[in-house]
């Protein structure tokens, strides 16, 4: 409850007329931004925790030998995706992504993972491989000063029907096999 | 091969010998639609009286309504797959972007990032988009009231009072926090956004909002400080998406492009979120 109260609490300074206008000065909105990264960060706490909850439901084997398992998932948020960097995906060998769909209908989406070669391969919960595209980050992003990244390209897959109010998983691991790097079309030059 | 175009079944962008987009083809039907960025130069005054007063946090004052341009032919390179086309346009050293259309995407998206704007001229810039189109829209548009209904806009007009602009941009920007549109009797356009911005419809059929901003005088409406954000001894950078959507028009009694628009608004702002984790687990322990 304190972590949810902190977003509540920023969430409500937020609702200050400089806030929403951008009218506030300077340091102030050093401020604002400061109490949203907190917030983000104590309610990521939160996610973790219920979706640690939801995921390790007592399976059949687990019943077997008596005792839940022991798995335990980070479920970082990433909250520099828009522009193409994410530790886990850039660093990991293999990964694990989890999409939580908040609306009420179910939902497709294109996901794009930032990711440092052009050698994943991406599987559902039912062993399946998704089909993947690569585009290169663009050079303006990659060449940004404050950008710190190993990404060059993104990952992209399709990811169909995540259910309403609920999620879907996916296993990202590399691979020893070498994929095409993404190439301008020739004609388009 | 001198035109470029991406697209799929549903919607088919066309980008000149320029790089500029020049048209979009939605469920059959091509629209002549362009895209460009633009900027406007702030006042600036000695806030003495109205006349004199700056541009600045408070209020958008271009100093004419003259735009200027940022680039006359943008550099583009062009990516194709089985999940998504996507043409990478470089404008200027500090103005680029990615058109995109995914396989099942009935959208198109706009990927701009602008920033650092310069200010070495000790001219202030407020930075547009504006996507022209052949749509007759008399004057009229549409904004959103925070998400919700949308709200007619009539250029150079109030509803309540007679009104004499004199401050012909800037007196015809509108709030909007996800949608902004214009219609004729037969094609609807819609742009949503992922921020609240600032847009208007200065000619008919074209829609613009303004997607950053950086300013060197204050406006004396308070705050005492000028828009000149600054990080690791720059200016910001700022990067966001607008999703195009074209169709048949409301008037054309088909809520097709209307109800679309709705599930795309809510797909996007409450896009799924996205826990990524570090796993030891091989992919069956996993399972």
């Amino acid at each position: 409850l304190p972590h949810l109260n902190f977003m509540r609490e920023t969430m409500g300074v937020m609702q200050h007329h400089d806030a929403v206008t951008g009218t506030e000065k300077q340091k102030v909105a050093y401020d604002y931004a400061r109490h949203l990264s907190v917030g983000m960060r104590t309610c990521e706490a939160n996610s973790r925790s219920v979706l640690n909850i939801l995921t390790e439901g007592e399976s059949p084997r687990d019943k077997r030998y008596g005792k839940p398992r022991p798995v335990k998932f980070e479920f970082k948020t990433c909250s520099l995706l828009n522009i193409s960097m994410c530790d886990v995906s850039e660093q990991s060998e293999q990964f694990t992504l989890t999409l939580y769909n908040p609306l009420g209908h179910s939902v497709n989406d294109y996901v794009r993972v930032p990711v440092a070669d052009v050698n994943y391969e991406v599987k559902d919960y039912k062993d399946v491989v998704l089909d993947i595209q690569y585009v290169p980050v663009p050079e303006a992003v990659q060449l940004l000063k404050f950008r710190k990244s190993l990404a060059k390209y993104e990952l992209i897959f399709y990811v169909r029907d995540i259910p309403a109010f609920g999620y879907k998983s996916f296993y990202i691991k590399k691979t020893d096999g070498h994929h095409m790097k993404p190439q301008p079309d020739p004609d388009n030059m | 091969s001198s035109l470029v175009d991406i697209g799929n079944q549903h919607i088919r962008l066309t980008f000149d010998t320029n790089g500029f987009l020049a048209s979009v083809d939605a469920e059959g039907v091509t629209h002549m639609i362009s895209q460009e960025f633009l900027y406007y130069e702030a006042a600036t005054g000695n806030n003495k009286i109205y006349a004199n007063r700056s541009s600045g946090a408070y209020i958008f004052r271009p100093k004419t309504d003259a735009v200027r341009t940022v680039a006359v032919a943008p550099e583009i390179t062009v990516y194709r797959g089985e999940l998504v086309e996507e043409v990478h346009q470089k404008f200027n050293e500090w103005i680029s972007q990615v058109v995109r259309v995914y396989k099942e995407s009935r959208h198109a998206e706009f990927e701009w990032m602008v920033g650092p704007i310069p200010v070495e001229d000790n001219i202030g810039k407020e930075i547009i988009t504006r996507f022209s189109s052949d749509i007759k829209s008399e004057g009229i548009f549409y904004t959103d009231s925070n998400g919700r209904e949308m709200i007619k806009r009539l250029k150079d007009h109030r509803d309540t009072w007679r009104v004499k602009l004199l401050e012909h941009t800037a007196g015809n920007y509108y709030p909007v926090t996800t949608k902004i549109a214009l219609e004729d009797e037969h094609t609807r356009m819609a742009i949503l956004t992922d921020r609240a911005q600032g847009g208007s419809s200065l000619s008919d059929g074209a829609l613009e909002l303004m997607i950053h901003r950086r300013l060197l005088h204050d406006d004396a409406f308070g705050v005492d400080e000028s828009l000149n954000e600054t990080a690791f001894g720059q200016g910001l950078v700022a990067r966001g998406t607008h999703y195009l959507i074209v169709g048949p028009s409301q008037l054309d009694q088909s809520p097709t492009t209307q109800s679309l628009e709705r599930f795309t608004q809510l797909e996007k702002t409450l896009a799924p979120w996205r826990f990524f984790s570090e796993t030891n687990y091989s992919y069956s322990e996993w399972s």
